[in-house]
């Protein structure tokens, strides 16, 4: 018997730096 | 103040894991190319893929940290981040590069270049709403 295994997916942009520049007031 | 802990490291970095594109495709991490970022940025309605160059890469403030310098977007502003020197970006047109590939090869059986001063990396920014 193969027990079912949950397999975790990952959103595309999680891998993707946010590097936007802190806005001025 | 005391040093904060280093950041930890996520997991579907690692060889196999699964990704997801904005069109519901599924593929290994090690498998991603250039255009399924930019295509799944372009099915996002709220996230806008930037180009930043690396500008400079030194040694952070405590061992195994790196302090990188980037010019994000079309306006080449700068932003600094602190990263393990493992952590991989995605270079335009290359694929996962790190400040040091020989550790995230072992720690992820990810397969990765060096990042060099110069390389351009897939970042994100969110889109101005109209």
């Amino acid at each position: 018997n193969v027990e079912p295994r949950s397999v975790a997916v990952f959103p595309w942009h999680s891998l993707v730096p946010f590097l936007a520049p802190s806005q001025p007031d | 103040s005391p040093a904060a802990p280093p950041p930890a490291l996520p997991p579907y970095f690692t060889k196999g894991s699964i990704i997801q594109l904005a069109d519901g495709e599924l593929k290994k991490v090690e498998e991603l190319r250039t255009e399924d970022f930019i295509q799944s940025a372009e099915i996002s309605s709220d996230l806008k893929i930037d180009s930043s160059t690396v500008e400079r890469i030194e040694d952070g403030p405590r061992p195994g940290i790196a302090l990188i310098q980037f010019a994000v977007g079309e306006h080449r502003a700068q932003v600094s981040v602190e990263v393990r020197v493992e952590y991989p970006f995605f270079v335009f047109g290359q694929g996962w590069s790190s400040c040091c590939p020989d550790r995230t090869s072992q720690l992820f059986d990810l397969p990765c270049s060096k990042l060099s001063v110069g390389d351009v990396c897939i970042s994100l920014t969110l889109r101005e709403l109209k």
